[in-house]
């Protein structure tokens, strides 16, 4: 589903910072990827590149077929739309929109009635925890709620990839573990599900687990199917 | 240095939430206390009380001898940049400012020169392991370079006393570690320390925890001092 071949992202301030100092990846359809690294070591900036947010310095970012370097705005804005589920490191909700109304957001990409859109927000956001939290504005929210419905709104259009940035660094045990099981259902539904995180107990629940070292692959450890 | 009695915090919206539910707590002078709870059951709000940020609905608040809501606005922002560091949930960092800029800001309610202040900003930022990031925009860090900037600048001015709400959220587990030796060698030398976290690990570097439920207080833990 994805293939990253050879790919450097490069910042230039005065020195250049080698975000991504090249990386070789493949990630195939239905598989249950983790990424660890330190802070700093580029895993954002891997997502990024995957999610189609932005294009790589050099190398070849490939999802679903397509070269990403070569679709324009509008293709790349599709492909994300209906394709990728992306929970952010820093959540990026709508603060003009109730819960219900950014879980809901993604779903204007389907052919899908308002109804059945606030039907399927509503859902999700329960699968969450947070169905009495629907109309909250996202200032009127605690940090693990704000996670809680970006993680909603990436997962409302049954997307084909989902990638998940640090999902639950702001989440107490157990609401993480009903996060992780929800991680594991859409799996389980055929989801590829590339999730970044600093903590190898929720590492530990993908099928392989990535390491990240200034901006390098370092190594790949298996963990085997489940 | 700090006393919450009966301290209730309600939102409007609709029906109410009570976001604290009538909490009483006295955290000593030179303490160090971790905060434990369930996304949503009140930690930012009462750190946002003890920091000053916000007054209680019902309820007395006393930090470092004063009733926060007897204190006009100048008095509260006076007594939050000279006695208080605040490291947020959400960073809060100054996007047109860069890194240093940002942890030397807080330094503007000392009578210290800019040369110094320079100097110390710089120093912070090296032992949160960010000496060459110090020219970075905060849009051209990573989250938990983000998260460790706030960090420095929460720390800067030695406050009396220290706030941090999900400090290492967003760490690996190595830069973690330096993250809670430099709060232990705070603590140290005698700033009182008052840590959100939703991981055990790190609350168990305090001498106690307070554990919140559906925003009440559910029951204190010793640990002992180390
Ligand atoms: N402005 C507001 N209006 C209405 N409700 C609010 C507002 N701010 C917070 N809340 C609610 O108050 C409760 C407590 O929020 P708080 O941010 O203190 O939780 P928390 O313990 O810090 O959670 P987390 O671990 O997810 O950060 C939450 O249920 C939240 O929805
Ligand atoms: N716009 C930018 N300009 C310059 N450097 C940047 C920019 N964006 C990111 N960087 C740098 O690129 C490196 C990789 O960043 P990235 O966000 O991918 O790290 P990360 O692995 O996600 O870290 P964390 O675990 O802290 O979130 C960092 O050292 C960061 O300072
Ligand atoms: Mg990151
Ligand atoms: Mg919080």
């Amino acid at each position: 589903a994805v293939s990253l071949q050879n790919v450097r992202k490069t910042y230039q301030l005065g020195e250049p910072v080698h975000a991504l100092d090249g990386v070789s990846l493949d990630i195939t359809r239905g598989s249950y990827t983790a990424i660890m690294g330190p802070s700093g070591s580029g895993k954002s900036t891997l997502m990024n590149l995957v999610g189609c947010l932005d294009t790589p310095t050099e190398g070849t970012v490939i999802v679903d077929g397509a070269d990403v370097a070569t679709l324009d705005d509008r293709e790349r804005t599709t492909l994300r739309g209906t394709t990728v589920g992306f929970v952010f490191q820093t959540f990026n909700l709508m603060p003009r929109l109730t819960a219900l109304e950014n879980v809901a957001l993604p779903q204007l990409f389907q052919n899908v009635g308002r109804g059945e859109r606030r039907e399927r927000a509503r859902e999700l956001l329960e699968r969450v925890g947070l169905a009495d939290r629907a109309d909250h504005l996202p200032n009127e929210l605690s940090g693990g709620q704000r996670q809680r419905v970006a993680l909603a709104r990436a997962l409302v259009n049954d997307p084909a990839l989902v990638l998940a940035d640090e999902p639950s660094g702001n989440l107490d045990t157990e609401t993480e573990a009903d996060v992780l099981d929800l991680f594991a259902e859409f799996h389980g539904g055929g989801t590829t599900m590339i999730v970044v995180t600093h903590e190898r107990h929720v590492a530990e629940r993908a099928e392989r687990i990535v390491h990240l070292l200034d901006g390098k692959l370092e190594r790949i450890e298996d963990l085997g199917s489940a």
